[in-house]
């Protein structure tokens, strides 16, 4: 089983802590508030109230034998900057650190982060995408350059088929998937994910996941 | 020019507000913090301090005029509601909300707001997947119960084709990119994407970028 540990309950710690024990992962919660962690203590494999800027209390609380461990503490840099190099004296493989700031994140992963993580800046990266290109409902990137996109279907393609429409020729878009209402009239009717066939005309209300480079859905109508 | 307003300048407002500017978008940045509010002024088209529980600072402030607004206020959940009705109330196409947990999300919803964010919980749904199955490098749930996943090629994979492998027969799963490291023998070579031939054998090293159903993700060896 896969053992991980949490330290620094907060709304994203603790979140992490009790989604990773619902699956099925064993999890050591850690945060320096007695309360905090008695409140989380039953969602959890272990809860230890330390501090993790104390190096004998995290190698008596086992931190030395979890396979991974985030360091999900928010305000505090200095703590989250030791307790970052703490583990990985004490031979924790991976470890993720919460950087508030880009250059916090380059001084984490110079002292030993496996990986960064800023939930507040992520969330920003993908709200700008939401607002700023209202058509597309989402968009993922997933390589430097390469995103996956839903964009509603544009006006003038409806009525259109996919092998006329000529996405990949055209656009170098690839339609991955279609999102349609079970009941097309019913905006409250569910939706489901079907594969594109080339030959049948999009509908209104049509939802496109499409895979291509970044400046390529620039090219779609909004 | 698409105009949005972003009420509460903290860790993600004011990322958001930063970045909207950068990709063009008419921004008008809201914080009852006068400091705070001098420190964004240069990166927004407009700054304002007022308090944003307060209907008149808001119609004063051209908040009737703005196309979305992103209420960004993390720690008061009074406010963030009474901001939202009053968003609603002045005319605003779209309300999106920060929601401190499921439970003031479904409020939220239900008093007007058009969408819900909630960075440090969708944070702890992203790592859960990445921290459980660590042969996958990123998940992303495009649709329940289907998502796009980066998956280091499994050991037994290696120097077997695409065809051979039969993935989507035998896993229902889509490959659609490999990334691929430009010198194979260089970690810190770039990861570059390519169109996967399916007669070309797999390399140690490969990241395979798949679709297909949550379950049948499961099914790749870890
Ligand atoms: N040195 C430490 N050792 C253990 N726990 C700590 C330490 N410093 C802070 N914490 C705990 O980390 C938790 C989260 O940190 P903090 O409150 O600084 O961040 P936050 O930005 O409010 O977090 P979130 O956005 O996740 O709610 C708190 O419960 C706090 O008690
Ligand atoms: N009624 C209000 N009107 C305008 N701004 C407000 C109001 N209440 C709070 N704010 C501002 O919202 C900003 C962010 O809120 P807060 O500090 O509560 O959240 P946070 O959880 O620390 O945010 P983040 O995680 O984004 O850093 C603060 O700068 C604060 O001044």
């Amino acid at each position: 089983p896969t053992s991980i540990a949490v330290i620094g309950l907060g709304q994203f710690g603790s979140r992490l802590a009790a989604r990773l024990s619902e699956q099925g992962a064993e999890v050591l919660a850690i945060d320096r508030s007695r309360d905090i962690v008695e409140s989380i203590r039953d969602k959890v494999t272990h809860a230890v109230a330390l501090d993790a800027t104390d190096q004998e209390a995290l190698r008596a609380a086992g931190l030395a034998d979890v396979r991974a461990a985030v360091v999900c503490i928010g305000q505090n840099f200095e703590a989250i900057t030791l307790a970052t190099v703490l583990l990985k004296q004490l031979g924790v493989p991976r470890v993720v650190a919460r950087a508030p700031s880009p250059l916090a994140a380059r001084i984490l992963s110079s002292i030993g982060a496996d990986d960064i993580v800023n939930p507040e800046e992520e969330a920003a990266d993908r709200w700008c995408h939401r607002l700023v290109a209202p058509r597309f409902l989402s968009q993922i990137e997933f390589h430097e350059g390469y995103s996956l996109i839903e964009a509603k279907a544009p006006a003038d393609w409806i009525g259109r088929t996919l092998t006329d429409l000529h996405l990949r020729a055209k656009l170098g878009l690839h339609v991955v998937a279609l999102k349609r209402r079970r009941d097309a009239d019913d905006p409250e009717s569910p939706l489901r994910i079907e594969m594109p066939s080339p030959s049948s005309p999009l509908r209104t209300g049509d939802i496109l996941v499409l895979m291509g480079k970044d400046e390529d859905f620039a090219r779609i109508p909004q």
